[in-house]
């Protein structure tokens, strides 16, 4: 389990990194065509949001579709 | 310009690139 406590002994972008690695999946089987930029983009945000995503299906699921329609918007 | 480049892509298994260590 990724814990705040184990996030707080590595560097800024390790964080990141774990982070990413756990909601990479995640995002992947909610949006597989885009996941590699939406997760890239939810990583922008707070650790502490994206820990509660990883915890809140609900919660990923909306953020993800906010982030699709971010990305779609940008590369309109 | 950078913004053709965002968002950074995340790929598993590689080091993450879009956010700067502070």
């Amino acid at each position: 389990d990724l814990k705040a406590t184990v996030l707080s002994a590595a560097s800024p972008g390790e964080q990141k990194e774990m982070l990413g690695e756990r909601l990479f999946p995640l995002v992947q089987a909610i949006q597989p065509t885009m996941s590699n930029k939406i997760t890239g983009m939810l990583l922008e945000l707070e650790n502490s949001e994206l820990l509660h995503m990883l915890e809140s299906p609900e919660s990923l699921r909306s953020m993800v579709e906010e982030a699709v329609e971010v990305l779609q918007a940008h590369q309109a | 310009s950078s913004s053709v480049n965002w968002p950074p892509e995340f790929r598993p298994g590689e080091p993450w690139k879009g956010y700067p260590n502070i």
